[in-house]
């Protein structure tokens, strides 16, 4: 059969906390 | 006086590795046959995955199980016969090939594949150029509220990661 491997996708979250001047 | 905000960074790339997972299902009113019929096919099919170029640490026992078929139409649901289902996991490192090993195993003998999925060898750099991509993302919009809110950014107080 034919596979298509198509596109893998890392995805990456952060999450920051900054000073408020 | 602080600000937080979630950032994003997605990569998208080609996989460069390809599993798929098959097997036999037999069935036959006696168990030992069932069971022999079950070990040679899968053999045949090993031997398939190892001809196509499949390593042998690269096969590896996914599920082996044996099943009483009974007729529940009988009041005393006699034992008619039984299932033996053995499957493995393959990992082929060359894309290409994963149709052609596929049909190899197929044509071995392979009468239950249940499954093909795609994964990266080594994302250490993906992650890496994504976790830029979410700082990046967070830091624009903290400027944004902070900007919008006639503040300036401070130092870093806290930060954490999610992955997948």
């Amino acid at each position: 059969p034919t596979i298509n491997p198509g596109s893998a996708e890392v995805v990456l979250t952060v999450t920051v906390k900054y000073t408020l001047n | 006086r602080s600000v937080t905000v979630n950032g994003e960074g997605r990569v998208s790339l080609p996989p460069d590795t390809a599993y798929i997972a098959l097997g036999v299902d037999i069935r036959d009113p006696d168990l030992g046959v069932a069971q022999r019929t079950a070990a040679e096919q899968m053999d045949a099919v090993l031997a398939a995955l190892r001809a196509a170029g499949v390593a042998e640490k690269d096969i590896q026992t996914g599920a082996y199980s044996i099943y009483v078929e009974r007729d529940y139409n009988q009041p005393n649901q006699p034992i008619i016969g039984y299932h033996v289902s053995h499957s493995v996991t393959a990992k082929i490192r060359d894309l290409n090939a994963t149709g052609s090993t596929l049909a190899a195993a197929i044509d071995a003998g392979a009468n239950n594949v249940s499954g093909v999925w795609f994964g990266l060898e080594n994302p250490g750099d993906a992650i890496a150029q994504a976790r830029e991509l979410a700082v990046a993302d967070a830091r624009a919009k903290a400027e944004d509220l902070a900007r919008l809110s006639d503040s300036t950014l401070g130092p870093v107080l806290t930060i954490s990661e999610g992955y997948s």
